[in-house]
């Protein structure tokens, strides 16, 4: 049976049937690990998260990064094309990805995307909105929750006070942009679900 | 393979970052 990879963080959906599926996953793990390494990066540079304990970085990172990661790589789903561009370049269409068994999780994708694109964000707004994100992560196995919750009431208080600077005709984009936050954590729900249904052989 | 949300790494790749291993990044 062929298999697919929904996931466009890898070059392309199709499997080269040449390749072994260890190939297959150092290939995703070659995109991968990258990109975690700059949501690590750009952790660091949010004022206030590097004088969390660092077991507090590492978990707020393990059940952010994903979240962050879909705020980055929005843009790869083009709700009005209804298309999905993979790292490889290439564009497919939801007709070619669903033909390829893609999931319901490919709709709330856009349905993300297109909301987010819809509030034209600029590119600090859009950093400052990406690091309430990551602190606005699952909270379990954090030790200090009062640190962190200071420091996401610190960012959300910036990014409103950025907000209603730049579009003070837009009182409902800040609370657009806030209930982004329950929506990715279903993402994030829906994805974790794809991923222990995944095997690879 | 086994369970691959496990398998990616994830917290191995955080922690190395996060303490800026020099080597690890070179690979």
């Amino acid at each position: 049976r062929r298999m697919y990879l929904g996931c466009p963080m890898n070059t392309a959906p199709n499997i080269d049937s040449q390749k072994s599926g260890h190939e297959v996953w150092d290939e995703f793990m070659h995109s991968f690990t990258p990109a975690v390494r700059e949501v690590v990066e750009f952790a660091k540079k949010i004022p206030g998260f590097r004088d969390l304990s660092q077991h507090d970085q590492v978990n707020l990172l393990k059940a952010g990064t994903f979240e962050v990661l879909v705020v980055r790589f929005a843009s790869l789903f083009d709700a009005k094309e209804r298309t999905v561009t993979f790292l490889g370049g290439k564009k497919y269409s939801v007709d070619t990805l669903r033909s390829m068994g893609a999931s319901e999780f490919l709709n709330s994708m856009f349905d993300f995307s297109e909301k987010l694109t819809n509030l034209g964000l600029s590119e600090e707004e859009m950093s400052l909105f990406t690091a309430v994100v990551l602190v606005s992560a699952d909270r379990s196995g954090i030790e200090n929750v009062n640190s962190v919750e200071a420091l996401q009431d610190t960012l959300i208080c910036a990014l409103r006070n950025l907000i209603t600077k730049n579009h003070p005709n837009e009182l409902a984009t800040f609370t657009k942009l806030l209930l982004k936050l329950p929506d990715l954590r279903s993402l994030n729900n829906m994805h974790s679900e794809q991923l222990l249904a995944f095997k690879i052989h | 393979f086994g369970d691959p949300a496990s398998n990616l790494g994830l917290e191995d790749i955080i922690r190395k970052a996060l303490m800026g291993n020099l080597e690890e990044r070179q690979e």
